[in-house]
């Protein structure tokens, strides 16, 4: 099972 | 008061091309660095960062930091408008909500002016840290939107990974499997045409191919692209816009459950 990680996860939101 | 001129226009057509069919609206700020812009796609999954130092322009003027939303496939139609080889010069007034984009065809004896309206937009911001990755990989732009075209008539993910024997592109689909793998390659005529690995740790990671054809669409901005990976991290694919700056775009992995 595949699953698409997003972008939030990695970097903080400002 | 804001007065941006590029004498190669023809660059930020090719910027807005790059980034149109990722991001829908996006807020350009500018300051005494550069313009730039960082937005991501709407499923958070892809992220685009572009930024036009304030020296690569013949005329720079920003008075105070600015931040202008725009519907980028509209500033898109606009710039179509323009000339390949026009001058293209960015105004705003402050306060005002309207940017002009004024065309001057090289022999000046052409001058259109378009106005577009700006629109708020709620951008989130992410802070992106400098990181060291495993590997990096440079090699011909024209190259790597091959693969990732090729590749996406197979399946719907990449797995890139980085070995000590070159750079492996696979796929698998209902009707099969690919792998192209590039070899380190120094020896060329021209150094824009060489693949250069540079590797810490060995990386495997997987992406999906519709986000990377998006990145592709930035081809004719560079000759060269230059991809980074580190494991469990998003890529940052990179091409650079001669002598001004860059767009980059971060790709968040696919993970197996």
């Amino acid at each position: 099972n595949v699953e698409q990680n997003v972008l939030t996860l990695y970097y903080d939101n400002l | 008061m804001l007065e941006l001129r590029l004498v190669q226009g023809s660059l930020l057509k090719k910027v807005l091309e790059s980034i149109k069919e990722l991001v829908n609206d996006a807020n350009f700020d500018c300051s005494s660095t550069g313009f730039s812009l960082q937005a991501m796609d709407s499923s958070h999954v892809a992220l685009v960062a572009l930024l036009l130092r304030s020296e690569g322009f013949e005329h720079y003027r920003c008075d105070r930091n600015l931040s202008m939303g725009m519907n980028l496939n509209n500033m898109a139609k606009m710039l179509k408008c323009a000339g390949n080889d026009d001058i293209i010069t960015i105004k705003a007034d402050d306060g005002s909500d309207t940017v002009t984009f004024m065309f001057e065809s090289p022999t000046q004896d052409k001058i259109s002016d378009f106005e577009m309206k700006l629109m708020d937009i709620d951008s989130e911001h992410l802070g992106i840290p400098e990181a060291e990755y495993d590997a990096i990989v440079r090699m011909p732009s024209a190259e790597f939107a091959r693969i990732c075209k090729d590749l996406s008539s197979i399946g719907d993910t990449v797995v890139i990974s980085v070995t000590k024997e070159g750079v492996k592109f696979s796929t698998k689909g209902d009707i099969g499997a690919a792998n192209i793998v590039c070899r380190q390659n120094t020896t060329v005529d021209k150094p824009d045409d060489a693949t250069v690995i540079e590797m810490k740790e060995p990386v495997s990671l997987q992406f999906a191919l519709r986000y990377t054809n998006f990145f592709t669409k930035a081809t004719p901005l560079s000759s060269t692209v230059t991809i980074s990976l580190s494991n469990e991290l998003p890529v940052v694919v990179e091409y650079k816009i001669a002598e001004m700056g860059y767009v980059r775009f971060y790709l968040a992995p696919k993970i197996e459950e």
